[in-house]
């Protein structure tokens, strides 16, 4: 979706 | 998962573990600032918050884990381990670090990508994270010399973010969706606070002399 929201960073 | 990130990742991984070896092989923790470690579990304990309901992947989540066991683990020592703690300079780490937990709370609360616990959670322990590191620069100012693993766990703790900029220019050129920008910014002002130090432990490395820093 628009805004980047996964987080999949630490 | 680039390049940039996964040495990135590592250099804090190693990070860790030089500390964790410092502790464990000399039982002392001189010359390691409290209030920084207490600030970093502060940090992995509100950014991993979905631990378990956000699964990536199991890399993701062993290094979750690793990073919130280990700063707990070091908080404990530095608390409770009879001869550790015996080794902290209480007199010397005083820097007032509540405060950077609360400026950092009050900004999350007003910068975030979303207004939710999750969002608001994440960018606190984003500016935490970013600060973190202060009690500790400051600590070993006034210690003067530094002992070889200290400087060692700050270097490393130190480049990990510089890696996580170059992943997020790499992302930044190779993928559509990005707005990192919170995470981006707060990484450049936690980078730029280890300037000084990366710059004394250059010249330390240089002379092959003993690292001191400034007063």
């Amino acid at each position: 979706e628009g805004i980047y929201h996964d987080h999949d960073e630490l | 998962m680039n390049i940039f990130r996964f040495a990135g990742d590592m250099t804090h991984l190693i990070s860790v573990l030089v500390l964790l070896l410092k502790i464990y092989a000399t039982k002392s923790c001189s010359g390691i600032s409290l209030k920084t470690q207490e600030l970093y579990a502060l940090v992995f304990l509100s950014r991993y918050l979905d631990l378990f309901t956000n699964y990536i992947s199991l890399y993701n989540t062993l290094m979750k884990l690793v990073f919130i066991g280990s700063s707990l683990a070091i908080v404990w020592c530095m608390r409770m381990h009879h001869a550790v703690k015996r080794s902290y300079d209480k007199e010397v780490d005083t820097f007032r670090h509540y405060y950077l937990v609360l400026a950092c709370f009050v900004l999350a609360t007003l910068v975030n990508e979303q207004f939710t616990l999750r969002e608001v959670c994440w960018a606190f322990s984003i500016y935490l994270e970013a600060v973190a590191i202060l009690p500790q620069l400051v600590l070993l100012q006034r210690s003067g010399n530094v002992d070889n693993l200290t400087g060692q766990y700050v270097f490393f703790l130190g480049a990990y973010r510089a890696f996580y900029i170059l992943n997020w220019i790499y992302r930044y050129f190779t993928e559509q969706y990005f707005t990192r920008w919170i995470a981006c910014i707060a990484g450049i002002v936690q980078t730029a606070l280890y300037a000084d130090f990366f710059y004394y432990y250059f010249i330390s490395w240089k002379n092959n002399a003993k690292l001191q820093l400034p007063a």
